[in-house]
């Protein structure tokens, strides 16, 4: 398997008292593998594994540091430096609006951050600005109702939805805004999203991302982010065998960082990304 | 000029990234890049020159062949026997199934079928409210039970209504499940054991990069996917996953999903999604 061809290659490095170039350039094909394998963008992929490898060979390993810790710490930095920088949704007042492709997790993202709220001690009010999907308004209600958080919005009109959990949600400390997927090509879905941004003035605009995209992420992010200003990643369906690798393209095309993991339908599985855990994870 | 192995690692290493790009699974290209390498090292060609146009060709040739070794003629589906055809549509979270049924019903209806949906999906908020609202639209029977109940008995009910009816088609709608939650995976065991379809329809996202391959994987094990439908082809405009499904589990591809409306439905053409990944 790819993690035991990284892992027999670090082996190899372990016992070296410095890194001859030829294991470096295996240790870079290794990377470049784990990388494309676990859903990494192909331009980035060979980006990070370049800058790694002029790094593994220019950088001089510090004292009292082995070659292969290294190796290990050029590794790490150079991916979670590609996860940018972090940032956490403040436990306070604000808007949130939600955004994304068909099917990625909207809706129920929308739950769960409502429920996360809640834990803070907050009140929330939910407004479903989807209004093509067939029943949209009636699974956000749904999961509101579950929470016993108040609903608005739905109707034909996505602008007016999003003014009436505007009007009727306004005393609430957070609103958390859904709306319909949609993506790039799109031109009618992404003027009416950038309509609705334009109503609600969202403290943040959360991208929803399926980790089980591949090699669409970075494109539909930027393209997303164009549009109406990416402020954050929620990546979700991590509970899966995805790796989550167009999360980095994400996080490049928006500068944003993933605020968020979703790991799981129900309401209580949103979790803050860790990003040690979540590179291990990506490189097998 | 005789093709050696180094001539097709340097070819190939462009073509391995355009099919990366494409959302090919890594695991389909090495199996292409090893296939590629039994037919062509060895091999006698004209000149240097044409060292690196036969490799591409070559290429392109595998592809297809992968995509038609298996295929569904969407005939089959019209076909009357003694009895309703029952199909059953299973895939992970959000790939377009609910959405597929309503265009397949669409389909079958303008082809003169009679169809009844099934709301076996008793789980998500909403699904079943937007199944009923296709239904609706449709004009389709639709057999639906309360929300938190057995899917398999929505699914079994279903088929019995169209016996006793004599309907043409029942269309299963299920839960996305996760392959890797075995509960789930063990639930749609049993709405197969129960419900018997005749076909098992894996719906498939071509946004998915290389989960594609554990996906499908899972599910035919489990189930036996006979055939598959692959979604969201008008926004993953290459259609990779395609390739990374038909080499992990030699199915074939039915239909392809285009857009969200009712007429967004393709009978899947090898050639064409060849075609748009060497664009
Ligand atoms: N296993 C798992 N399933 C999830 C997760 N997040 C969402 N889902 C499921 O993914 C499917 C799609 O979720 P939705 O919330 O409807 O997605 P959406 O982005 O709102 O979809 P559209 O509005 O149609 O674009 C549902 O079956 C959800 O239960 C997650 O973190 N893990
Ligand atoms: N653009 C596009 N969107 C699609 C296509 N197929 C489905 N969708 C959209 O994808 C989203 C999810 O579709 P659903 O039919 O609810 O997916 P599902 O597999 O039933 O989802 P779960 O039951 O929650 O697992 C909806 O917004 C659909 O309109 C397609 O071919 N193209
Ligand atoms: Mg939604
Ligand atoms: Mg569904």
């Amino acid at each position: 398997s790819l993690s035991s061809a990284l892992r027999a290659t670090m082996r190899k490095i372990a016992g070296a008292s410095h890194i001859s170039p030829e294991l470096v350039k295996e240790l870079v094909r290794d990377i470049q593998r784990a990388l494309l394998q676990a859903d990494v963008n192909v331009k980035l992929a060979l980006d990070l594994s370049k800058r790694i490898e002029s790094r593994a060979l220019e950088e001089k390993a510090p004292a009292g540091m082995t070659a292969r810790e290294h190796v290990v710490r050029i590794v790490h930095s150079e991916m979670v430096g590609a996860l940018g920088v972090p940032r956490e949704l403040k436990p306070g007042a604000q808007k949130i609006m939600l955004v994304g492709l068909y099917g990625q997790g909207k809706t129920t993202t929308a739950g769960k951050l409502a429920k996360w709220f809640q834990s803070k001690g907050l009140s929330v009010g939910l407004t479903g600005a989807d209004v093509h999907r067939p029943a949209a308004f009636e699974q956000l209600s749904q999961l509101a109702a579950q929470l016993n958080v108040p609903v608005a919005g739905g109707g034909s009109d996505a602008v007016a939805a999003a003014k009436a959990g505007l009007t009727e949600l306004g005393e609430l400390e957070v609103q958390i805004f859904d709306t319909a997927g949609r993506h790039a090509l799109d031109t009618d879905l992404i003027d009416e999203m950038k309509a609705v941004a334009k109503v609600i003035q969202p403290d943040e605009i959360l991208l929803v991302l399926d980790a089980t995209v591949g090699q669409q992420a970075g494109p539909q992010a930027a393209a997303f982010h164009e549009a109406v200003g990416v402020t954050g990643v929620v990546l979700t369906k991590l509970d899966g065998s995805a790796k989550g690798g167009g999360a980095l393209s994400a996080v490049a095309e928006t500068q944003a960082p993933v605020m968020f993991v979703g790991t799981g339908e129900m309401l209580d599985a949103l979790e803050r990304l860790e990003p040690d855990r979540f590179i291990s994870r990506l490189l097998g | 000029a005789v093709v050696q192995a180094k001539h097709l690692e340097n070819v190939m290493w462009e073509l391995e990234l355009a099919l990366l790009e494409s959302d090919v699974a890594m695991e389909a290209v090495e199996a292409l890049k090893a296939k590629l390498q039994q037919r062509l090292v060895g091999l006698r060609v004209a000149s240097r020159g044409e060292i690196a146009p036969t490799i591409e060709k070559a290429l392109k040739a595998s592809l297809v062949e992968l995509l038609s070794l298996e295929s569904f003629d969407p005939q089959r589906l019209l076909a009357r026997g003694d009895g309703p055809l029952v199909i059953a549509f299973v895939g992970v979270n959000g790939t377009g199934k609910t959405t597929t049924i309503a265009r397949l019903a669409h389909w079958l209806q303008g082809q003169g079928r009679s169809v009844v949906l099934a709301a076996a999906d008793t789980f998500r908020a909403g699904a079943i409210e937007q199944l009923e609202i296709h239904a609706n639209k449709l004009g389709c029977k639709f057999i639906a039970h309360q929300s938190g109940g057995d899917p398999a008995a929505v699914a079994f009910d279903a088929v019995a209504h169209a016996k006793a009816k004599h309907r043409d088609v029942v269309l299963i709608d299920t839960a996305g499940r996760m392959q890797t939650n075995t509960n789930l995976m063990d639930e749609m065991v049993k709405i197969q054991r129960v419900a018997k379809p005749d076909l098992i329809m894996f719906v498939g996202d071509a946004l998915a990069g290389n989960d594609a391959v554990e996906q499908a994987r899972k599910f035919h094990a489990m189930v036996g996917i006979d055939a598959v439908i692959l979604t969201k082809l008008d926004v993953d405009a290459k259609g990779g996953t395609a390739l990374s499904i038909a080499s992990a589990i030699g199915r074939p591809i039915a239909f392809v999903g285009i857009g969200q409306d009712y007429e967004d439905l393709m009978p899947f053409d090898a050639a064409w999604i060849v075609e748009r990944i060497f664009a």
